[in-house]
């Protein structure tokens, strides 16, 4: 089963 | 002070219903240039990002930046109270503790206004900008809509394949599997009903259905969605405004 990422994974929070 | 007067109430209604499911609590930022907000859901997967451009409005004033959290729940309460054809202007100080929303029927010379309760909304605030893709689809928003809704009763997730020629939508489930094949085409009657496709990369990607069922409420503000894609990082879904747009970023699944 493909699991699920976190925006945070990609983005920089500001 | 604000004053952002739109034509028709119409506009502000479909924009806000169509993400006040995924996100409660918004900053909308108000400055010159027109309206705009980001929020992130509860579960840090799908961010919502719109810019109302000051063309969409009939009139629009901003003297000073100004921030207005509201609740989206709340405020869909209030904009329920006006017809779509009403005017609508919403109106702040500039330090504001509620927002002022005044419908206006010419026609019946009726005005309604509502004050809506504003709140300080501490929220984490992401930097999309500057993301590069590989490619980039725009086919009619109706269309990815029913594919979305068609899927989404195999399986709770949906396969994306890019290909120079096609667009191929996967699900596979315990009740079985299903797939529908989009390939770029050009309508010369109903540019609308066009479907192109850009490539750089090949792609496949996978993506949470429940997520793209709240994406695809967007799709009463456009005719045609824009949906960005790359490996293994968020995709970009966007309905156009007139003036703006509202996107969706939404992370991908990764296989184990």
């Amino acid at each position: 089963t493909p699991i699920q990422n976190d925006l945070t994974e990609f983005y920089t929070i500001i | 002070m604000l004053e952002a007067k739109f034509e028709e109430a119409s506009l502000f209604k479909k924009v806000i219903d169509s993400f006040k499911d995924c996100v409660q609590l918004v900053n909308f930022n108000c400055s010159e240039h027109g309206i705009a907000a980001q929020a992130v859901d509860d579960s840090r997967v799908l961010l919502v990002s719109l810019s109302i451009g000051t063309e969409s409005f009939q009139d629009f004033r901003c003297d000073r930046n100004v921030t207005l959290g509201a609740d989206l729940s709340s405020l869909s309460k209030i904009l329920r109270c006006g017809n779509n054809n009403d005017n609508l202007t919403l109106i702040a100080d500039d330090t504001p503790d509620s927002l002022l929303l005044l419908f206006e029927d010419t026609k019946k010379d009726r005005i309604s206004e509502y004050s809506l309760k504003l709140m300080d909304i501490d929220a984490d605030f992401l930097d999309i900008e500057g993301m590069q893709y590989d490619t980039t689809i725009t086919m009619p928003s109706a269309e990815f809509a029913k594919v979305v809704r068609d899927l989404n009763q195999l399986s709770d997730s949906l396969n994306i394949l890019v290909t120079k020629d096609t667009v191929k939508f996967v699900a596979e489930g315990d009740i079985g599997s299903g797939s529908v094949i989009v390939k770029p085409h050009t309508d010369m009657d109903k540019p609308d009903d066009s479907v192109k496709v850009e490539l750089d990369k090949p792609v496949d990607l996978t993506f949470g259905s429940k997520y793209l069922l709240d994406i695809i409420k967007g799709a009463g503000l456009s005719n045609q969605i824009t949906i960005k894609l790359s490996s293994e990082t968020p995709a970009l879904f966007e309905f156009g405004l007139q003036s703006g747009y509202l996107q969706f970023f939404l992370a991908p699944k990764f296989n184990e």
